[in-house]
């Protein structure tokens, strides 16, 4: 933990919530609730009260709430959705001190259970750390850790680390230890389920093994089962949950259940998904025809792919299965003769990758299980740092920690 | 040896480092250039504070994780007395 250096000499602290979040679906009292228990996690570890204030009172409370977007008048301006979340100032004798914001340009969420928006009680609870004294803090279990780490479950029920505990007694020492000294927790409403919840379990986005990847338009797609998940250009994921594979490619046949490659031809920008001995063509996300064989691409009658990309540097689309791989010419839309060939051209690519795809840079990556392989652009030799763990880099994912040593 | 970074991932990673105090905010009456030396120490600071591999390089997961939401508060609070930082014991 760290110490900003100052502190509140006094005991019991005022709040209110001023402006409310625009684009939030929670209500006015959800996020008063909220603010509540974030501000009792602390108290109840080491003493401090806080106390409500309403708009009916002139006083000015020591930590006024806010949801402002971009430039608010302070040295932090917002940054729309995603990057910057919140902040809040040091004790002092400021007017701005204790006083924490909120960007309203996120979409702030409570309870959500598939890592949807941004959880408020989770980013509450440390800025209020701040607007106490404490400053980010490196232990992994920390919620003063400065990075965004997710939903940190029931508000009612959450108690600090040990790393936070001793940050805050460190400043206000020890709450008294008696029964009755436990502060009243008003109940929370419980969370309105989300829309549309599914019926399937949803995958685990960092267990890797995904059954497809593909560069669509600038964006990455991540396919697992009847799922799928969007990386931007910026390197900012779409959702953290998953979209349904059905609902987004319309037309695809509701039996196709796993999309073993996917990639988008580059004549026409037409994007092909594979499964089984067939391929299925979608002009943005529509179907356009039937089921296609793999057959029609130059592979042998039944054959199904493990990987499909297009090499941008001479325009044809490769098809990989197993340790063999064939080439078809999309412009003259006929197979090139004298495949299959043996993967080891590409040196140091892995055996039956899970896909292949080619970056906006241009760059070839193989990914297997949870790691990538990357060509740079023109090159059939991976990179000597291959493979790489490609959850933390694309995928939101913690780093791996250290273990048996990543695969050949 | 692990690829350069672009120019575009070496400008948002100094500007980041800057903003989160990794690195003193540029002064523009200054000559002095900021040493590749200094660069490098403030990248194994950032890294080891966010438990990254200290590679003292702007590598991929140095980079993703300086795109990840965030506090807007530094992670740094500065030099000046005002700083105490305490390791528990192993």
């Amino acid at each position: 933990y760290a110490l900003s250096g100052s502190m509140w000499k006094k005991r019991t602290l005022t709040w209110r919530v001023q402006s409310f979040p625009q684009s939030s679906p929670l209500k006015q009292e959800v996020v008063r609730t909220i603010m509540h228990h974030a501000l009792t996690t602390w108290g109840i570890e080491s003493g401090l009260t806080f106390e409500e204030m309403y708009s009916q009172d002139p006083r000015e409370p020591d930590i006024l709430i806010d949801f402002a977007r971009a430039y608010h008048q302070d040295s932090y301006p917002f940054d729309g959705q995603g990057g910057t979340l919140a902040h809040a100032f040091f004790p002092g004798e400021h007017s701005i001190s204790g006083d924490t914001h909120f960007d309203d340009e996120e979409i702030w969420t409570y309870g959500s259970k598939d890592g949807e928006g941004t959880d408020l009680f989770a980013v509450a609870v440390h800025e209020f750390g701040h607007a106490l004294g404490l400053g980010h803090s490196s232990a992994p279990d920390s919620i003063m850790r400065p990075f965004y780490q997710g939903p940190v479950g029931n508000p009612t029920k959450y108690r600090l680390s040990q790393d936070d505990r001793e940050g805050l007694q460190q400043l206000y020492g020890k709450a008294p230890q008696t029964p009755h000294d436990e502060p009243t927790r008003k109940p929370l409403p419980p969370p309105s389920p989300p829309p549309n919840s599914p019926s399937l379990p949803v995958p685990d986005r960092c267990a890797g093994n995904f059954d497809a990847i593909a560069n669509i338009r600038g964006e990455t797609f991540f396919f697992k089962g009847p799922w799928f998940w969007r990386l931007q250009p910026s390197g900012q994921l779409v959702s953290h949950r998953p979209a349904r594979l059905h609902r987004f490619w319309e037309g695809l046949p509701a039996q196709v259940k796993v999309i073993q490659a996917a990639y988008s031809r580059h004549r026409d920008g037409r994007i092909l998904l594979f499964s089984g001995s067939q391929f299925w063509v979608f002009q943005d996300r529509q179907l356009e025809g039937a089921a296609r064989p793999l057959a029609e691409l130059g592979l042998p009658q039944g054959e199904e792919v493990d990987a499909v990309f297009s090499w941008p540097l001479n325009g044809k689309t490769y098809l990989v299965r197993g340790q063999r791989y064939w080439r078809y010419d999309d412009a003259a839309a006929r197979p090139d003769p004298g495949y299959p060939r043996d993967l080891s051209l590409w040196e140091g690519a892995p055996q039956a990758p899970d896909d292949v795809t080619v970056s906006n840079t241009g760059d070839t990556y193989f990914v297997k299980g949870t790691h990538y392989w990357r060509f740079p652009k023109g090159s059939v030799k991976a990179e000597p740092d291959s493979p790489q763990p490609m959850g933390p880099q694309w995928l939101d994912c913690p780093a791996p920690s250290a273990g048996p040593r990543s695969p050949k | 040896r692990a690829p350069e970074p672009s120019p575009q991932d070496v400008s948002l990673g100094v500007d980041w480092l800057t903003r989160y105090g990794y690195l003193p905010p540029p002064h523009p009456a200054q000559a002095q250039l900021q040493s590749p030396a200094m660069l490098r120490d403030a990248i194994k600071v950032m890294q080891r504070f966010a438990q990254l591999p200290e590679t003292g390089l702007l590598d991929s997961l140095t980079m993703a994780t300086m795109r990840k939401r965030r506090c807007s508060l530094p992670d740094v609070l500065g030099v000046a007395g005002l700083v105490r930082r305490r390791r528990r014991r192993r």
